[in-house]
């Protein structure tokens, strides 16, 4: 696989994408010309496990981090709701993405003063690298995604109103924030303790991923009042949310050769993949369609 | 039919009930024809399971089965496919006789753990053979 190096050569994304060395490992025989190996991130993995005759986990060596299992546990609702349980991507509504990347903050720097108007203001530095978006992953949108785990009671329905404000922080200088973006929004809290919560900073990213920045230094405010819909529309003291520093969360159009690009198949006219696998039922016309599934029957 | 066996037993052999099986075989289609099967893998065979998430099986199907001489619109073949039938039948059996291969293939949505931790799910193009056809 390319690595995004000075020569601007682009890292094609691969579920099966080996750690660089890998392919450097490749029996020359099995290793693809330079231009070859464009969008087939998948080959240099594959032809790996092949070459030692048989699947061998060699991903068992590589040593990976483990996500946080918040971040998992949403991938994972994700996951359901973009694809069958077969693994078959459904038509999107809305957003046309194909590739979804979620990052946790690599390091982290909290701090908490209390604002006699504000309320308590919770602010943390972070810092994501997001080295492993590529230069043919193109960004449609981005969120910082918070959990929330309140302690407070279910029963009532609660309101919160929030302000956060975002800082591109750079720590090694110091320098004041270069774009600094603040904004509102309120959170409804009905039955269920647990509250995933996408603030939408895609304004805020956009530059910086276009840039192919790796690092991104995050300046994080964040301040929150409670208020009861129902009755009172003066909000009360802040509550004592327990804050969980965010994840960030990308997506994005990976525009490389081997994604799928599903919604250039609708714009054609033809039917997406859940659909078209329809298309395979028995009614269908058996002497038209040789060559799926059982010929015996269609034959006699 | 009678007289005639008895004037000429040699082409009376050729065309006996036995013979005419044979005969007609030639025209039959390939029995084991040119067609999609199903596979089924779990990633946990491979070991994968580690750091690809989901989905837990992946069905890539497969292409397999002689193609029949006569191709036509049935595999949705070329004539180049038919015309290197007949160069392997007649002319040069070295040329391979045409391959039951993919026609047409469906993507595949992965959930997998990055080197770095980080999580992503893919849309990858071309992942499950769906037709077959003889090229």
């Amino acid at each position: 696989p390319h690595s995004r190096g000075p020569g601007g050569l682009e890292k094609a994304p691969g579920f099966l994408e080996a750690p660089e060395d890998v392919a450097s490992e490749l029996n020359p025989v099995l290793r693809l010309p330079k231009g070859a190996r464009r969008g087939y991130a998948l080959l240099p993995p594959l032809l790996k496990v092949l070459s030692e005759r048989g699947a061998r986990s060699w991903h068992s060596e590589v040593p990976r981090l483990q996500p946080d299992s918040r971040a998992l546990r949403f991938m994972k609702r994700l996951y359901k709701m973009s694809a069958t349980r077969e693994g078959i991507p459904k038509a999107h509504k809305g957003l046309l993405y194909n590739t979804v990347r979620l990052f946790t903050p690599c390091s982290e720097r909290r701090h908490r003063h209390r604002d006699l108007v504000k309320g308590d203001i919770h602010s943390v530095d972070l810092l994501f690298n997001v080295d492993r978006v590529t230069a043919l992953e193109h960004l449609l949108k981005s969120v910082l995604l918070y959990s929330f785990d309140t302690s407070v009671p279910t029963s009532s329905s609660i309101t919160f109103i929030c302000h956060l404000s975002i800082k591109e922080h750079d720590f090694s200088s110091q320098v004041c924030p270069s774009i600094s973006h603040s904004l509102a929004f309120s959170l409804h809290f009905g039955v269920r303790k647990r509250k995933w919560v996408e603030i939408d900073v895609t304004s805020f990213l956009q530059p910086l991923i276009a840039a192919n920045r790796r690092n991104i230094h995050m300046a994080v405010n964040f301040t929150c009042l409670m208020g009861d819909a129902q009755r009172s529309t003066k909000l009360e003291n802040p509550v004592n949310v327990t804050l969980v520093p965010p994840s960030l969360l990308l997506y994005l159009n990976d525009t490389s050769e081997q994604a799928y690009h599903g919604w250039n198949l609708l714009r054609n006219g033809r039917k997406s993949p859940v659909r078209a696998r329809q298309r395979n039922s028995p009614l269908v016309d058996p002497a038209g369609d040789k060559g799926k599934g059982n010929s015996q029957g269609k034959r006699a | 039919s009678r007289q005639r066996r008895n004037e000429n037993p040699k082409a009376a052999s050729a065309t006996s009930p036995y013979n005419l099986s044979e005969y007609f075989k030639q025209f039959v289609f390939p029995q084991n024809e040119c067609e999609l099967h199903n596979f089924r893998l779990s990633f946990s065979q491979l070991k994968w399971d580690k750091w690809i998430i989901a989905p837990h099986r992946y069905s890539p199907q497969y292409c397999q089965g002689d193609c029949p001489r006569a191709m036509g619109h049935r595999y949705g073949s070329p004539v180049h496919t038919m015309v290197q039938n007949l160069i392997s039948e007649q002319l040069d059996p070295s040329v391979p006789r045409p391959s039951c291969v993919p026609a047409e293939y469906s993507p595949l949505s992965v959930l997998t753990i990055e080197p770095d931790g980080s999580i992503v799910y893919k849309e990858y193009e071309d992942m499950i053979a769906t037709k077959c056809t003889c090229r």
